[in-house]
């Protein structure tokens, strides 16, 4: 449907002509939106979505705008940034009615939305887009995701936290995935106990940035083992 | 340089430890390398403090990161490191509490090694264990065997954690690097984790150094 002009009134139209949409893409913003405050959390803009049977469930590829609040409380953003309209891609599964984050990829744009109908967008799900969802794709992830709770006692306060890192983790199922099919080595990757953190917090929270940004002291060269 | 070599196999390697969420993990490489150089030098394994790295090392920036290079300097001018028992890892920083009389190692100098792998398999083999700091690419997710990520995944140029080399081999025809990591023994083979050696792999050559007693 064309997008109406008010951002309101875009809501309201859109919800009236994409209603299959409505929930995974609700689905997808308050996954987007997980951890925020109230009044910084980003808002839906216009949607438009492909789906495709996949198992027992279906597949949503979602191109959406979000509308960032502006920000200017200092303790929340260092610089005060205006309102921003962000263009995302999502990947929703919804199956048995229960909903997975697969993808999310999301950039600044200007607000129209491109129109490039000939992106596939499932390229990472699952390795190639051409093979089949495996059978039961999602209840197969929720017994995983159980049995690395149960291995690494994980707890989480709410259900909605439990139902954000289950979706973190099936993403991460993924990229492992991706991961193992590109090394050259005999390594093999799957489930560790930091499969339910985003890349972002991997990242923050036990790698080290000081060590690619600055060069550190010089030290002096030492001498070579003296060939025996 | 020999065929293989492994240092955990000659009383040279604590146990592994764990950083917590901290980015840590340059505190852990470089005591890791000072207790080799000092069981090869004086004989006697002591698992050193990292908290004493993270609390008294003014200039690196303990959790949010820090510097080998730095670290082998603070040492210097601290006059030594306290052991593990006597200075406990918290994974956060706290106010400097370090004691020269309570230093049961100290180190003279610190050197930077070769970038050649062939001759830091020697040095090592000679030596003692290895501070180098790599790409962490894949280690979220690692669980066991020899990694090799494709070069432009895994770039020399974003080199975002510290660990320590302990030894080197084949397996089935891979030359591997053995690597003690600081994320517990819960993590990959036992704690360690096993890199492609020869190839330049995730920027394994570009930072390695070691203390000198």
């Amino acid at each position: 449907a064309p997008a109406p002009s008010s951002p309101a009134a875009r809501n309201e139209a859109w919800v009236s002509a994409f209603p299959e949409l409505l929930g995974p893409a609700r689905y997808a913003l308050e996954m987007y939106n997980h951890g925020r405050a109230a009044g910084t959390r980003a808002a839906l803009g216009s949607v438009r979505g492909r789906v495709r049977r996949a198992g027992r469930g279906m597949v949503y590829s979602l191109k959406a705008t979000l509308e960032e609040p502006p920000c200017n409380d200092p303790t929340v953003c260092q610089l005060p940034v205006a309102k921003k309209t962000l263009l995302c891609s999502f990947e929703v599964l919804n199956e048995l009615g229960k909903h997975v984050l697969l993808r999310r990829n999301c950039r600044p744009v200007e607000t129209k939305v491109t129109d490039d109908r000939n992106e596939t967008l499932s390229s990472v799900l699952p390795l190639s887009n051409k093979a089949p969802l495996p059978q039961d794709f999602s209840v197969r992830m929720v017994s995983i995701f159980k049995e690395f709770v149960t291995k690494y006692n994980r707890t989480y306060e709410t259900k909605e936290e439990a139902q954000w890192r289950m979706s973190v983790f099936a993403s991460n199922v993924i990229r492992a995935q991706k991961i193992q099919a590109l090394d050259r080595g005999t390594a093999q990757y799957g489930v560790t106990k930091f499969s339910d953190l985003t890349e972002e917090e991997f990242r923050t929270f036990y790698l080290n940035p000081l060590l690619k940004e600055k060069p550190g002291r010089k030290m002096r060269l030492a001498k070579a083992v003296p060939d025996p | 340089a020999p065929h293989e070599w492994d240092w955990r196999n000659k009383g040279a390697v604590t146990k592994v430890k764990d950083q917590g969420m901290c980015g840590s993990c340059w505190a852990f490489s470089v005591t890791g390398n000072v207790e080799g150089q000092w069981f090869l030098k004086r004989g006697a394994l002591l698992s050193l403090s990292e908290q004493e790295l993270l609390d008294c090392d003014t200039v690196d920036k303990a959790c949010l990161g820090g510097l080998p290079s730095n670290a082998y300097s603070a040492i210097k001018t601290l006059g030594g490191l306290e052991t593990e028992d006597d200075y406990s890892y918290h994974g956060h920083l706290q106010t400097c509490s370090f004691s020269a009389k309570k230093a049961r190692v100290y180190i003279n100098d610190s050197v930077e090694l070769t970038q050649n792998e062939l001759k830091l398999a020697a040095w090592l083999a000679e030596n003692g264990p290895i501070s180098v700091a790599i790409n962490a690419f894949g280690m979220q997710f690692y669980r066991r065997g020899i990694s090799h990520p494709l070069r432009p995944l895994c770039s020399p140029w974003f080199i975002d954690h510290a660990v320590l080399l302990v030894g080197y081999g084949n397996r089935s025809d891979t030359p591997f690097w053995a690597i003690k990591n600081s994320w517990g023994s819960d993590w990959g083979e036992e704690g360690y984790y096993y890199l492609h050696r020869g190839s330049g792999a995730c920027g394994v050559n570009t930072m390695a150094s070691s203390a000198v007693v």
